[in-house]
């Protein structure tokens, strides 16, 4: 189960990565 | 006024990129005011996903969602249909990181939908990704080991190996 709740984050982590140079331009 | 929306958006930007986070919502709250006295559409919607993105990294998961949300509706009345699978895919995120998932699963369904008609496949990959962990955190191992083959075929198509 833990490891299973690890790998469910992954997948939002790896958004989060992509997120933090997200930014929407003028 | 018009170059002091376009100035309070950079401004926001620039402190999200330096991850003040607070300094960035209050300058993206100006340019959102500024953007609905001139009718500025496209402006209000940046405004909208800038102001939930940075929500996200104070932790105001339910912040984001609203936003968010807004952010969908005019990429909807704008038909701009790459913004809207991109909504749909923070908001699937966001109610993952509520826990919320039968609802982080109807919004990775909605993108998985755009993604295959704009045959974006890394966007197809992704709401796969995320539909299998969803599912899984759910119990339903059935859903998620069709999520999870859908998604290794589309990574072996594009050379992912990670």
């Amino acid at each position: 189960f833990q490891r299973l709740r690890i790998i469910q984050v992954d997948s939002v982590r790896r958004w989060m990565d992509d997120l933090k140079l997200m930014t929407e331009c003028e | 006024r018009a170059a002091q929306g376009r100035a309070y958006g950079n401004l926001g930007n620039t402190h999200y990129l330096l991850g003040n986070f607070r300094k960035a919502v209050s300058s993206h709250e100006q340019r959102l005011l500024i953007a609905r006295e001139f009718g500025d559409r496209s402006a209000e919607r940046r405004a909208y996903s800038n102001l939930g993105n940075a929500f996200i990294f104070l932790g105001e998961f339910e912040m984001a969602a609203e936003y968010y949300k807004k952010t969908l509706q005019l990429a909807r009345q704008l038909k701009d249909r790459a913004v809207e699978a991109q909504s749909c895919y923070s908001l699937g995120n966001t109610y993952t990181l509520l826990q919320d998932y039968e609802k982080a699963i109807e919004y990775h369904l909605k993108h998985l939908a755009i993604a295959q008609e704009l045959r974006d496949r890394v966007g197809e990959g992704r709401a796969c990704w995320s539909l299998g962990n969803a599912y899984t955190a759910l119990g339903n191992h059935e859903e998620a080991v069709h999520f999870a083959e859908k998604h290794l075929d589309i990574s072996r198509e594009l050379g992912d190996r990670n």
